[in-house]
């Protein structure tokens, strides 16, 4: 996180730090569910991992309740059962973070607190949180300033207005290659440091619905354009809620 | 002459018959039944020679050493004597027949030719129980007490309380192994309410079935000899039930009705070598054996429909008052009957009741259970609530909500009956410590 603020115990008591393929981030659902960004467990152009999810959920480390990276290596992780990954996601195209969503199911479901509680999903029917300038919050244990962060930091940015995202992105040199489709949206400042970085991902972005008085993710930490140089990319969960509930429902 | 095989009936013939009987001939018959019959004798057909007083041709009938007649003729020649229909009939199992025609069979120079006889006889049972039939001389005893009679025979038998002696006619007082097996019955000392004879040694026994109770009714007179100072010293009236003596009686004073409870009594009755006194008679009847009243150990258990007398082969059911089980030792019991059995005991105890216990609620995940009345008590109507460990969960009840009561089938169930535990559901999106901006 950059142009962040240290996050206080129990602020973000849903957020899951990740070690996968490196560090990433998560967010508790229900009890026993991470919602995490698929990439962090199939990294794009990632030579050799044959994907084999039952191997990467033997292998993933996830941990939960604390600010601090200490505290929570200190406390353990918690195993993982099964990795659903969304079938659009394609680790093979770079460009493309189309479907960068992922569900992990805890081995045990985790006992609710003060500082471990899950986050709400948003209402479909609600698109108000994608408006351009809505204010959310997006907390992670990623980068900050070229050092890994080792407490949880967060920030809040503005979602931003679908034009604005792809005019921006196309006088990005890179960014002309990127996909962005109907199932993102972006946020941040064009010209302010304040944006998430890696060992965000898989973190969410939060909005406090001021109808129910509850936090509820509307985005995953998928992609961008360096960090601090402009708008961050989101995966724009209230498009895959009937995929995500498929999943979590079913079981 | 020609003895008659001794069937119980035969016919006689005249010599020849049905042809014409010849002269000069004599033939005598010795009809013997068994002992036990007379002799009855009819002539089916009778044709012979009439003469004055039966002087030329005739048939002579005897039995018991006596003449039954001398009859000759045709039916409804002026002379002779012909029988017609009458029925000779002996006294004893014998009877002589002599049949004599003479030398011709004419009558003015014309023999006519007559045929002869033919008798009939059959033996009939004697009733030698008809004192007419016993003849003055009759050298058979009679019975002492009573004559039974069959056919061929009679026989005799005695008073309750009498054998018949080897003479098989006379009685002797024998009540020393006297059996009653009916449901009710008399029974009483030899000869009552004549004084009973001395140096008795009786003894009746009543066996009824198994699960019937004896009841001993005395009848009155009640007269033993007794003393005024010494108990019974002479003549002696004992009643034991399954060997335990219930008493023993004498004097003039009646012992009433005795209740045995039991289904085996023996009455002993022991006299001595004198006395007049006019003995006892009971009236013994039977119903089946009582149980006690079954009570309740406490106020939880139901009797079903109650009876003021429980007997033989009664039983009663038990249950419990909603809320209670059946308890017998340390066994729960789906239900209990219990059966009187024939010793007029009950055939298992009284079991109690005991409040139902649903034990320990189920436990709530992430939540917690209290007790709403008295805390651990998880008796029958104790309730209990469920609670979540809010704010980080919140609970998911059935239409029944959270609390539940201990049912009457030891279970815990929601207002709606459903034993089905709450669950505590995370809460999402509600931090405690959410974060707040304060600068602007």
């Amino acid at each position: 996180i950059l142009g962040g603020k240290r996050a206080a115990l129990g602020s973000f008591p849903w957020q899951a730090l990740t070690h996968i393929h490196g560090r990433g981030g998560g967010a508790l659902l229900g009890d026993r569910w991470i919602l995490t960004a698929a990439h962090t467990i199939l990294p794009k152009g990632a030579v050799g991992s044959n994907g084999d999810l039952e191997q990467l959920a033997q292998e993933a480390n996830v941990f939960l309740g604390h600010t601090s990276v200490e505290e929570l290596h200190r406390m353990g992780n918690h195993p993982v059962r099964r990795i659903f990954i969304h079938p659009d996601y394609n680790p093979n195209d770079e460009y493309n973070f189309n479907g960068d969503i992922a569900l992990m199911e805890l081995k045990h479901p985790v006992t609710l607190g003060p500082t471990l509680l899950p986050i709400c999903l948003p209402d479909s029917a609600n698109t108000t949180f994608y408006r351009d300038g809505h204010m959310g919050y997006v907390s992670g244990f990623g980068v900050e300033k070229n050092f890994i962060s080792n407490e949880l930091k967060y920030v809040s940015l503005p979602s931003i207005a679908r034009d604005t995202c792809r005019r921006w992105l196309l006088s990005k040199g890179t960014g002309k290659r990127m996909v962005f489709s109907e199932n993102m949206f972006c946020a941040g400042f064009p010209r302010v440091i304040q944006d998430t970085c890696q060992g965000d991902s898989g973190s969410v972005f939060t909005v406090l619905d001021a109808q129910s008085g509850r936090w509820v993710a509307t985005g995953i930490v998928s992609w961008g354009i360096g960090c601090g140089k402009g708008y961050g990319f989101y995966t724009k969960i209230i498009n895959y809620l009937d995929w995500i509930k498929g999943i979590v429902r079913e079981d | 002459s020609s003895p008659v095989p001794s069937k119980l009936y035969g016919e006689i013939r005249s010599p020849g018959y049905p042809k014409p009987y010849p002269n000069n001939n004599i033939s005598t018959w010795d009809i013997h039944i068994p002992k036990g019959y007379v002799l009855k004798l009819t002539f089916r057909y009778f044709d012979l020679e009439p003469s004055e007083s039966c002087f030329y041709d005739y048939v002579k009938i005897k039995a018991d050493k006596k003449n039954l007649g001398r009859y000759c003729g045709q039916l409804g020649s002026n002379t002779g004597n012909h029988p017609g229909r009458k029925e000779f009939v002996s006294k004893g199992n014998r009877m002589h027949l002599a049949f004599h025609s003479d030398f011709s069979n004419e009558d003015n120079g014309t023999v006519i030719p007559y045929k002869g006889f033919l008798a009939y006889y059959q033996a009939v049972d004697l009733d030698e129980c008809d004192p007419n039939n016993a003849d003055e001389k009759d050298e058979r005893p009679q019975c002492q007490h009573f004559c039974h009679n069959y056919v061929g025979g009679y026989f005799c038998s005695c008073r309750a309380g009498y054998q018949l002696q080897s003479d098989h006619h006379t009685c002797k007082v024998e009540c020393s192994s006297e059996l009653f097996t009916e449901a009710s019955g008399y029974l009483s000392s030899p000869e009552y309410p004549q004084p009973y004879p001395e140096d008795l040694q009786c003894n009746y026994s009543i066996r009824l079935q198994k699960g019937l109770s004896i009841i001993l009714k005395f009848l009155e007179p009640f007269e033993i000899d007794d003393h005024q100072q010494v108990h019974c010293p002479y003549d002696q009236l004992k009643i034991q039930a399954r060997g335990r003596e219930i008493g023993e009686f004498c004097g003039k004073k009646s012992p009433g009705s005795i209740e045995t409870n039991s289904n085996e009594v023996d009455i002993l009755f022991f006299t001595d070598e004198s006395g007049f006194s006019r003995g006892w008679k009971i009236h013994y009847t039977s119903e089946k054996i009582r149980c006690p009243q079954p009570v309740p150990l406490d106020q939880f258990t139901i009797i079903t429909d109650m009876q003021p007398v429980y007997q033989f082969q009664d039983y009663f059911v038990v249950s419990c008052k909603t809320g209670y089980n059946l308890i017998q030792g340390n066994q729960k019991l789906l239900s209990f009957t219990a059966v009187c059995q024939a010793d007029g005991t009950w055939h298992q105890s009284m079991p109690r009741c005991e409040i139902v216990k649903c034990g320990t609620p189920a436990n709530l995940t992430n939540g917690a259970f209290s007790y709403v009345n008295k805390p651990g008590n998880d008796n029958y109507q104790s309730v209990i609530a469920y609670r979540c460990n809010e704010p980080y969960y919140h609970i998911v009840t059935g239409t029944g909500g959270e609390r539940f009561t201990c049912s009457p089938e030891g279970t815990w169930v929601d207002q709606d009956g459903q034993t089905r535990t709450p669950a505590c559901l995370p809460v999402c999106g509600k931090p405690d410590n959410p974060v707040t901006e304060i600068q602007r």
